[in-house]
């Protein structure tokens, strides 16, 4: 483990509290998209059924325990608790157009055809592409509610320090992992417009407007 | 070579 590690994972639990806690304190979900959430569940359902069969440390089993009670809870309350203010008009992205062709890429591009390894690949590459819906409903709508624009920061943020992460341990342990490390990649470049507006609209307004 | 390290990471 090491600080940028530890500091990316910390950084994805803000993110996924913050957006938990915005829908339920607020006791709406207007401007989140469901469909985002939803690929999270099941990118966290795909790549944690490890936790059936192997233990790492308490910190890896606890923090996935975490990441999949938050996914689930906050899709429940998207789509149960508060459907009347989920705003289904804006969230329009197609997510068959990213599952199926993230499946079949786990198919052809894995470390080994098993199905762990598979789903564990699968999770990876939907990972990296999950937050699409999200930023094609802001585009649509024009704007996103500050909160909002917390939570996008602290996702982004996790996996560009899971890059530094990944720099570290092929430096210092000779580990390299280049399915992760590609899909990493791409995962972060997606935020860049996004953090670039974060950066630069700082807090003016109580609204961030990012252009369609 | 790719070493593929054990899935420590979350």
């Amino acid at each position: 483990m090491n600080i940028f590690r530890l500091t990316g994972d910390l950084s994805h639990l803000a993110a996924i509290i913050i957006l938990l806690l915005k829908i339920w304190k607020t006791r709406s979900c207007a401007g989140i998209s469901g469909k985002s959430q939803v690929l999270f569940a099941l990118v966290f359902t795909t790549r944690y059924l490890d936790l059936l069969t192997s233990f790492i440390s308490l910190y890896n089993t606890t923090m996935k325990i975490i990441y999949i009670g938050c996914a689930y809870a906050t899709v429940y309350l998207i789509y149960m608790k508060f459907k009347a203010t989920y705003d289904g008009n804006h969230d329009t992205f197609r997510v068959e157009f990213l599952v199926v062709p993230v499946g079949g890429l786990a198919f052809l591009v894995n470390h080994d055809f098993s199905p762990l390894e598979i789903l564990w690949t699968f999770s990876i590459y939907l990972e990296s592409v999950a937050i699409l819906p999200q930023l094609f409903m802001i585009s649509k709508t024009g704007e996103a509610e500050t909160i909002t624009t917390h939570y996008l920061f602290f996702l982004g943020l996790y996996r560009a320090l899971y890059l530094i992460n990944w720099i570290w341990r092929f430096y210092f342990e000779g580990f390299f992992d280049m399915i992760a490390i590609v899909a990493g990649v791409v995962q972060t470049i997606l935020y860049c417009d996004f953090f670039y507006l974060y950066v630069t609209k700082g807090e003016s307004g109580s609204n961030k407007i990012n252009p369609a | 070579i790719l070493k593929k390290k054990k899935k420590d990471e979350l």
